[in-house]
């Protein structure tokens, strides 16, 4: 057990910083175990560095580096241990528009293996989808399902538009 | 393996029977605040087994029942029914779609099924424990809690890693 | 001092219905002291219930319907004490398109009182503000202060938000 | 009253000397992710007396002085200074602008000024005590926190209410 989980560790780490540069378009995180207790309990410390900064504890992070952080490690573990499906709530809630990009990227090399269920206010993330699902509440408090086409999203919205950079 | 229906019928704000048929791909989920995204989640949540009210966001299970509105009566009971494609046998049964169904009565009392048959929690939670499908799984990411990985200790996180390892 | 109090609780509980109803458009919201408890040394319930829906605890709402309900609350303290300023760091980022163009017009009351600087990714939000200040790290991790215009930010943009808005 | 100009040097990620000049009514700030808007907030309550690492989202209060990048060299201190518009007399002195000055060296040595004129921190915080700008007030809404006043338990919305009322 104790090799698995050393094997697992490492490749966890390996897909966490491969990912992390994808994502940030350079920079380097890796996961760091306790320093001098076993392995098999020590807790595991998340160091990332975003280009050209200096390497720091996520807490120093700001709010949409952080989210950008937890997501990459998301998909390093469904790199390593994929899961049929991945659910995913208003996660692109703090990320700029050059960042929903980058995620949006990032979920391509996913969806081959995984199915995704993202909810999301984004306008970017919709139109990224194979397929839309509305719900609405047309009678208070009544939730029922509607067909929506991303035509009824650029018609009900108007003008100024969710999110800049 | 993938998701490929998921009903609804009295629970929480889905008081008439609503199915959504999902692919595989990227499925977006959209609507205004309080519609009832998240209370699909936690519909799926719940249908995998879950059997905590503070998961569901409430203070008792009950409360995933519908509790009626100014124009509608509370109902009696709450139903998830999940619909699996199950063409790669990633679960260990000979159909290619597994049908899974959760009730519970304002009584208290609940009804499971398995392909129409009934059955005991124990038997669903079984069912998924191999294929990563799980409660704490690191495959849904619930609405406000993708800061939670970076703000816990190392050894909070640990778990997180031990269950995705 | 029990006088004091009760005056106050009283002007905050009239001040935060008022400005519920205009946020959702009709429902009730208010604030309740603990049961059996001295008033002086009582915690404080919230009660909120958007229109339709029945009243229940905060804890039940949507992450959106939370949000503009805390602003509600922030908004009937500036009435009953109002503040020189207020600094918002993106609050805004779980509401929708609809619950955002309310938060604006709800601030509209109190730009003449109280001073606000407000962070956002949001457009419809930058659209609002009587100056906008852009801060930018070109040079990787130092921060500096840059002037924009909404031009600007239509430009940047490009097409794809052109395309969703 | 209301906030005129906030300079920033060595404080976080803004290294060189940069000054924002502030007028009444709403001001948006704008910029990527980890472009350094939060930090604005942080110099914000630093400079009106705030004493803990935490809420600089640090361990210790030297994390506020700027740490250095890959190309630049970390300094030796962290300076702000807020001038407010006083016409109003709001702050008890005799003056139409009130500046406020606090510097923090490495060394863990402290400086501030009301004035030009050395003081203690004591000053400051006395100067501010009655208008309502203080550190746990409902001015300053941080990053992520807009949940925190609904989340929380009866007796700890208390104190928040007390701080207003
Ligand atoms: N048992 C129940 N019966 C009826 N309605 C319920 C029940 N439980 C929750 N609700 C309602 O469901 C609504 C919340 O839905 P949900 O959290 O899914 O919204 P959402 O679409 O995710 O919104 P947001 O975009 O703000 O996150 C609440 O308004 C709540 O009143
Ligand atoms: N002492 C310091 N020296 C240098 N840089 C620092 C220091 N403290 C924090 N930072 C940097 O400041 C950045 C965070 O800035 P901040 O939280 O203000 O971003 P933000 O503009 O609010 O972003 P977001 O939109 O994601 O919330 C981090 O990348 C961090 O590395
Ligand atoms: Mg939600
Ligand atoms: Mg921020």
């Amino acid at each position: 057990s104790r090799r698995i989980f050393a094997e697992t560790f490492d490749a966890l780490n390996k897909a966490f910083g491969e990912l992390f540069r994808k994502a940030f378009g350079g920079g380097k995180a890796e996961l760091v175990l306790e320093e001098g207790k076993d392995i098999l309990m020590a807790g595991i410390e998340i160091i990332a560095c975003p280009p050209g900064k200096k390497p720091s504890h996520v807490r120093l992070l700001s709010g949409g580096e952080r989210t950008l952080t937890t997501l990459t490690l998301l998909f390093a573990v469904l790199r390593v241990r994929p899961s049929p499906f991945c659910v995913l709530d208003e996660v692109d809630a703090s990320l700029d528009e050059a960042n929903i990009r980058r995620f949006l990227v990032l979920i391509d090399d996913f969806t081959a293996k995984t199915q995704f269920l993202i909810i999301t206010h984004n306008k970017l993330t919709m139109v990224k989808a194979d397929r839309l699902v509305g719900i609405t509440m047309e009678e208070k408090g009544i939730s029922k399902m509607i067909d929506v086409n991303l035509r009824d999203l650029e018609a009900s919205d108007g003008p100024p538009e969710r999110r800049a950079a | 393996m993938y998701l490929k229906r998921l009903t609804l019928h009295g629970f929480k704000s889905f008081a008439d029977r609503t199915a959504f048929d999902f692919s595989g791909g990227m499925t977006s989920i959209v609507g205004p605040n309080g519609c009832g995204k998240s209370n699909v989640v936690d519909a799926l949540k719940w249908i995998l087994g879950n059997q905590s009210p503070k998961e569901m966001r409430g203070s008792e299970m009950k409360d995933v029942i519908f509790a009626g509105t100014t124009t509608r009566r509370a109902l009696g009971f709450a139903e998830v029914a999940l619909i699996f494609d199950n063409e790669d046998r990633r679960l260990p049964t000979d159909h290619a779609e597994v049908a899974v169904e959760r009730r519970l009565f304002r009584s208290g009392e609940s009804e499971y099924r398995l392909n129409g048959m009934k059955c005991r929690l124990k038997d669903i939670r079984d069912l998924f424990t191999d294929t990563g499908i799980g409660q704490e799984s690191y495959s849904i990411l619930e609405q406000g809690k993708i800061d939670l990985l970076i703000q816990s200790s190392p050894v909070e996180r640990r778990v997180i890693f031990e269950e995705a390892a």
